[in-house]
């Protein structure tokens, strides 16, 4: 793993006598690599290199003992930072309901995530209404009766020859009428170049102004994690994001990439396909992930 | 952009760089890079655009390594085409697409709902067989999919079909006991449809990074594969590490997914491929 061929990389130059910034530099190529092999963002793996590197020169890696041992630190301490608080908190409506709006490319895992959101917040004694707002996927909305049958949680629908817009403001009014205090939004998955399904999600945006909107994304998304995230949150502002499939194998980089580029915190982590596989995000347990 | 102008040691890095953001990964990229950096050398090339002729080439020869890519439907037997991968892939709308496309060629098609576990699976599944008028074999949730594969062929069989499609249920590789679930579907068909001609497809997202080599090496272990279907090319992402799992492999990309309608599915093209890497 990284920190073992970084401890090899010094090693080996210390052999040398005093190290140099162009040896940190070449140290440092090991990080670059590390992340990219873990699908961090090349850019975002660049700049944060750069940044690793300013420490480590900063902090005079090169007089250092054990110069290995402490860019693994300062790495870990970075990663850290960059991917923000452990957060599993979803902001409240100063005027119920609370809606949450999910959001993501195809099959990231918005409408499983949508029913175990909700079973969270049943848990914390919630009253969650889900909403049924993908029309074109076959058995879409099935699906998510499912999960609410599964939940004993109320899914709102009016089918598929709704618009999605017209169920959000009524799943709205059904929410507000029976006193619940969250509205959780299940929307279709899209591609961010697709201009009439954004244009539908500022629609919706604007017919229930929605106190939250999760980005769901797949946690083994790759390079292009950093298009899809930035397209959404340029075109929604994404108050948070949901990082699903994280009890696969993934080293999950695309966190870092989406978290880098939007600033968004995640708020939760899909780790199973059951409806209890819902974590808060722990940051720490993520850097260790990324670097393998 | 990454093509015109003079070769010099900014152009190597430029397109190692553009490889990587195609999801190519550090090792094919360099492997790539190596190849340009030797026929620039031996050739004498000055000129960035000679060396995208060399470059597709290339690409189309690493893809194409494992034989060519076509899904083969044998005339006068049953075929069984068995689409797995991880969730969310796209294996249910990519079976929607082939029962279509096999209809359409005047084939007898069957589909079998073998996915027993996810909500509403086996209905969204019962609606791609709506749109192409075909049947669909599947059993109550819950049910072990093994039992339904076995049934789906017991149908096939006594009713003539030409084309059996099963649908699995999204795994990721590193469930062993799903892994397991998989290896069992493949004895059931070997068991009981040892005349049949038998692809078994591992269906991944153009846009995972290189958690598909590992995919790939983990599907290939539980079940041999025959081909890889790539899907969602239709968005910004450019698919780039079925080269290096087609590399390591030798399994060839038989398929692609264009979109979510029926008509979206084409069969992959080499050349076309590795020019859309570098758009
Ligand atoms: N293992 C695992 N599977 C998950 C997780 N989250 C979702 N899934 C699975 O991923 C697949 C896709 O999930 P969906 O909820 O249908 O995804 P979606 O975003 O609603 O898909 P579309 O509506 O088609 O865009 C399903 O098989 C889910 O069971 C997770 O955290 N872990
Ligand atoms: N844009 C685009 N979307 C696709 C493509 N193929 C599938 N999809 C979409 O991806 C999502 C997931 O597709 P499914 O067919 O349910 O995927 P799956 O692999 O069967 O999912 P699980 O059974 O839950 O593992 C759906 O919203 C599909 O419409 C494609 O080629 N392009
Ligand atoms: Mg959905
Ligand atoms: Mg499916």
């Amino acid at each position: 793993n990284l920190a073992d061929k970084l401890q090899n990389i010094f090693a080996k130059l210390k052999g040398k006598g005093r190290l140099s910034e162009a040896d940190v530099t070449a140290a440092l190529r090991e990080v670059r690599v590390a992340l990219l092999e873990a699908d961090v963002s090349y850019k975002v793996a660049k700049d944060f290199v750069a940044r690793i590197k300013e420490r480590a020169v900063g902090e005079d890696v090169m007089k250092s003992l054990t110069p290995g041992q402490q860019v693994v630190k300062i790495v870990n301490e970075e990663l850290i930072a960059l991917m923000g608080p452990e957060q599993a908190k979803l902001k409240v409506s100063s005027k119920p309901p609370t809606v949450v709006l999910m959001v993501g490319l195809q099959g990231s895992g918005k409408t499983t995530s949508s029913a175990k959101i909700a079973l969270y917040l049943k848990g914390q004694g919630k009253r969650p209404l889900l909403a049924a707002a993908d029309i074109y996927r076959p058995a879409a909305i099935k699906q998510l009766q499912v999960l609410g049958e599964k939940t004993g949680i109320p899914v709102f629908s009016l089918g598929d020859q709704v618009s999605p817009v017209e169920i959000s403001k009524q799943a709205l009014a059904e929410a507000q009428s029976h006193g619940n205090d969250y509205l959780i939004i299940d929307t279709a998955g899209r591609l961010q170049i697709n201009e009439e399904l954004m244009n539908e999600l500022s629609d919706i945006r604007a017919a229930v102004n929605p106190t939250e909107i999760l980005l769901v994304v797949d946690a083994m998304l790759g390079q292009d994690a950093v298009n899809v995230a930035a397209a959404f949150h340029e075109k929604l502002t994404v108050s948070g994001i949901v990082l699903t499939k994280l009890d696969g194998d993934t080293r999950g980089g695309a966190a870092l990439s989406v978290k880098a580029v939007t600033g968004c915190p995640i708020k939760f982590t899909g780790i199973g396909e059951k409806l209890d596989g819902l974590e808060p995000f722990y940051p720490d347990r993520m850097a260790s992930r990324i670097l393998g | 952009a990454v093509f015109s102008g003079a070769v010099d040691d900014d152009f190597f890095e430029e397109l190692e760089d553009a490889l990587i953001c195609a999801d190519v990964g550090v090792n094919s990229s360099l492997q790539l890079v190596d190849v340009l950096r030797k026929r620039a050398k031996k050739d004498h090339i000055k000129e960035r655009q000679e060396l995208w002729q060399v470059m597709q080439e290339e690409i189309t020869a690493m893809l194409t390594a494992g034989g060519d890519g076509e899904i083969v439907i044998e005339p006068d037997k049953l075929n069984i085409l068995v689409l797995t991968g991880v969730n969310g892939a796209g294996k249910t709308t990519t079976i929607g697409k082939l029962a279509a496309l096999y209809t359409g060629q005047g084939k007898k098609v069957l589909l079998a709902a073998a996915d027993t576990f996810r909500a509403a699976a086996a209905e969204q599944l019962a609606t791609w067989a709506e749109r192409a008028g075909v049947s669909c074999i599947r059993q109550e949730e819950g049910a072990d999919p093994a039992a339904v594969v076995y049934d789906a062929i017991q149908a096939a069989q006594a009713r003539h079909v030409d084309v059996l499609l099963v649908d699995t249920a999204g795994r990721l590789q590193n469930k062993t006991n799903l892994m397991n679930e998989l290896s069992k579907i493949g004895r059931v068909i070997d068991n009981n449809a040892a005349e049949a001609h038998t692809e078994k497809l591992l269906v991944l997202d153009a846009g995972i990074g290189q958690n598909a080599i590992s995919q790939a090496r983990l599907f290939g272990e539980a079940v041999e594969l025959t081909g890889l279907i790539l899907t969602k090319l239709d968005g910004t992402a450019k698919g780039g590490a079925v080269i290096g799992i087609v590399n390591e492999s030798g399994l060839p990309v038989k398929m692609i997914g264009v979109g979510e309608k029926t008509e979206d599915l084409r069969p992959f093209q080499p050349a076309d491929f590795a020019a859309a890497l570098f758009n």
